[in-house]
């Protein structure tokens, strides 16, 4: 049987919100070392990749290797129920074809359990190539979720550029134009507001705005996100899970054609 | 500009 015990439920519901608009069904796989998620969007331009490692559990077990297949929608309804502080302990059996959700308030005065069916998912994974990226920005998320947002009023795409300053994100639409440049800035006080910028080679993309606002979803997640970029590769944007692992969206670029 | 696919860099296994 599989059981996973997280004391920050919470996590679970910010990781919910942050995938369920952009995944519609997919397999949570669980393995001794946790719980590993790996979907695409319907039109197959961007990838989700979630780790929940074990030792982020309070509680964790899995006797073998299980796909859960999931519709994200639901497991939200569900996790609605949830409340913000709760306990949230995830269970099935080997052969059985529902997960059940407990949620414990935190001073164990309410228990509540949700069942829910689960579906038989084809999936299969991809390979996602090692890269040294040519360019990794790590930024406030809330920053990046704002600009994300202000050029989505403007422009369907976004030119990320990245130079030892700093990175530049650029639109362009029937009413005009905007550029937005973030320095490098490290001397500030408190290192969740700090912008860093490591690069090998000045790297500029074109991505679509759409998707990118659609990742800033995960904010809630972490203080900061990273973003790696190379040459006519995918962007990678990535929020760490505090103890636990991490949820990075991979979104192909646009060119030239 | 053309939207490429996440699976033209992405192996299938």
């Amino acid at each position: 049987m599989f059981e996973g015990r997280l004391l920050q439920g919470s996590l679970l519901k910010k990781v919910l919100e942050a995938i369920k608009d952009l995944v519609t069904d997919t397999n949570f796989d669980c393995s001794e070392t946790g719980i590993a998620l790996q979907a695409m969007d319907s039109s197959h331009v961007a990838l989700v990749s979630l780790l929940l490692k074990d030792t982020g559990f309070d509680h964790f077990r899995c006797d073998r290797n299980l796909a859960l297949g999931i519709n994200l929608q639901n497991m939200s309804k569900m996790l609605k129920c949830a409340g913000n502080d709760d306990i949230i302990t995830l269970k099935a059996e080997d052969e059985g074809d529902t997960i059940t959700f407990m949620f414990e308030s935190p001073n164990q005065d309410k228990i509540s359990d949700f069942e829910m069916k689960l579906m038989d998912i084809d999936s299969e994974h991809l390979g996602i190539p090692d890269t040294d990226y040519q360019a990794i920005v790590t930024m406030p998320s809330a920053e990046f979720q704002r600009i994300v947002r202000d050029l989505s009023s403007i422009g369907d795409t976004a030119v990320i550029g990245v130079t030892k300053e700093g990175i530049s994100f650029s639109t362009g639409g029937d009413i005009g134009k905007a550029n937005i440049v973030c320095r490098q800035n490290t001397n500030v006080d408190k290192e969740e507001d700090q912008t860093t910028v490591e690069i090998h080679e000045p790297v500029s993309l074109t991505f679509a705005l759409r998707y990118l606002n659609s990742f800033t979803k995960a904010t809630a997640l972490s203080p900061q996100v990273t973003l790696s970029l190379s040459k006519e590769l995918p962007i990678v944007v990535e929020y760490k899970i505090e103890k636990m692992g991490f949820l990075r969206f991979y979104l192909a670029p646009k060119i030239e054609e | 500009m053309a939207q490429k696919g996440i699976t033209s860099f992405f192996q299938a296994p």
